[in-house]
């Protein structure tokens, strides 16, 4: 599933591999996204690393290999020091299948870039569902959104040749479905403009937790986040600044 | 992009 929600957004990327688990940074080619990935160890059945080691990877090949395997089978990763390949076990404890790939890693000169840590203007959780919809919605009608937190709730609005559309959702808690809640901390009112065809493509990250957060602030960019229990996936994309 | 910005006018390489 993180495969998947990121596998159209970047190509080849480094999964990097040391104590606190796999973690992987990688912008599009357009430079204008970042994804940040972070499977924790704890979220692992058995987790050994004896040395840092960044594991080079063509996403679509992964992607070919993991199509492989069946929904519940056990998944094992394993890479050598100094590897050529990342091995994968699929294993179905039912009736003793095992299935043994292997695919070829390749050197990739990545760079980091440094993320500094931000005192956000607006962040805003919502059920991953709905700011999906909204998204995709919006999408038809133009290719960017403006989006704005005040008291009032986060509004969605765009305008294209065939007209306009706005979405407002006000703060609501769902008490006995806290994932359908949406909630809204503002520390001071945001109004930003981003490409819509960034934000759908983030929404294919939308099964990997019922609900998503969204962090603004004024000329910065946008962060959106999907926890999952064990790790996160992270978004980041630039504004669009005005004519 | 017309008024697209880029990603690393935010974030510095490390």
């Amino acid at each position: 599933q993180v495969v998947d929600a990121i596998k159209d957004l970047v190509q080849d990327c480094n999964f990097d591999c040391n104590d606190s688990g796999i973690a992987l940074q990688a912008m599009d080619n357009s430079h204008v996204a970042l994804v940040a990935m972070h499977l924790k160890t704890e979220g692992f059945s058995q987790y050994r690393c004896d040395r840092n080691i960044a594991l080079g990877v063509n996403l679509a090949s992964l992607q070919k290999v993991l199509r492989a395997a069946q929904n519940e089978d056990l998944l094992t990763l394993k890479a050598e020091d100094a590897p050529d390949v990342l091995s994968l076990v699929f294993e179905n404890s039912e009736n003793d299948r095992i299935s043994e790939y292997d695919i070829k890693l390749m050197d990739i000169d990545q760079e980091h870039l440094g993320i500094p840590d931000t005192e956000y203007g607006a962040t805003v959780t919502l059920p991953s569902a709905e700011f999906q919809r909204i998204c995709r919605d919006l999408m038809l009608i133009s290719e960017s959104v403006g989006i704005e937190a005040t008291k009032e709730g986060i509004k969605f609005s765009c305008a294209g040749d065939i007209g306009s559309g706005a979405v407002t959702l006000r703060q609501n808690a769902n008490v006995d479905k806290p994932e359908l809640s949406t909630t809204i901390e503002l520390q001071e009112p945001v109004a930003l403009t981003f490409s819509l065809k960034y934000l759908v493509n983030f929404c294919k990250a939308t099964g990997l937790s019922s609900t998503v957060t969204l962090s603004l602030s004024n000329e910065v960019p946008l962060l959106i986040e999907y926890k999952m229990e064990h790790g996160f996936v992270r978004f980041y994309l630039a504004p669009k600044i005005g004519d | 992009q017309a008024g697209q910005k880029g990603i690393m006018s935010f974030f510095q390489k490390k």
